[in-house]
């Protein structure tokens, strides 16, 4: 699993 | 981005915009949920707080999320100045504070980090997933709904469905899991399925919204 660091869905 | 992802914003978009043609068209705000569109508010203002720091990442995330914001915003506002008087705190009764507590709790039990942007983004993602339930609930008591209002809400609940694809298409094609996103989004759409088959067998074939 990947955690973005910017969240990138609305 | 993909097309899931893709119609789910553009649903989310036009919900809030059929939202606003119902009070323009009818002159009232009867039938909507003002908590519902304040725990809305609440849930934008907590998960788009990277607006400030991450403006210029995306130009269209950055654009939506002022949409968001500004647009529930100006509904409240008409809601609460122009068309008041259709306001009926009698029927608009739901126990928010439930809501909130619950968002609460699961936010600071289950952040991906603890920092207070992680944790208001948990928030936001655990209230925006029962934020729906004051108006579902409302919709209960009067026992019908004016079809513009089915048609906002079933917009609405066509985002958070669209978007259930896109996690399955990022976590086959991309690798990209977001487990609290994913879970919390599930429950939203569950809590939706009543009104899509009242939706589906009453509303899309030319009959009035009514529970049976």
């Amino acid at each position: 699993i990947r955690i973005e660091e910017v969240k990138d869905e609305l | 981005m993909n097309l899931f992802r893709i119609l789910g914003d553009l649903s989310h978009l036009v919900s809030i915009f059929i939202l606003l043609q119902k009070m323009r068209s009818t002159r009232s705000c009867a039938g909507i949920s003002l908590r519902t569109q304040i725990l809305y508010l609440m849930v934008y203002c907590t998960r788009y707080l990277d607006i400030f720091w991450t403006f210029n990442a995306s130009l269209y995330n950055s654009s939506m999320k002022l949409v968001f914001i500004l647009s529930t915003a100006y509904t409240i506002y008409l809601m609460r100045t122009v068309y008041k008087t259709a306001l009926d705190p009698q029927i608009d009764t739901f126990a928010t504070y439930y809501l909130v507590g619950g968002a609460g709790l699961l936010a600071v039990l289950f952040p991906y980090k603890y920092t207070v942007y992680e944790v208001l983004w948990s928030f936001s993602i655990w209230l925006e997933s029962v934020a729906i339930l004051p108006q579902l609930f409302m919709l209960q008591r009067t026992g019908e709904a004016e079809t513009i209002t089915t048609h906002y809400l079933f917009a609405l609940g066509a985002y958070r469905a669209l978007y259930i694809p896109n996690w399955l298409y990022r976590w086959f094609l991309e690798g990209h899991f977001d487990p609290i996103a994913t879970v919390a989004g599930i429950i939203q759409t569950l809590l939706y399925s009543d009104f899509f088959y009242i939706y589906y067998t009453k509303v899309l074939k030319g009959k009035k919204f009514e529970l049976p």
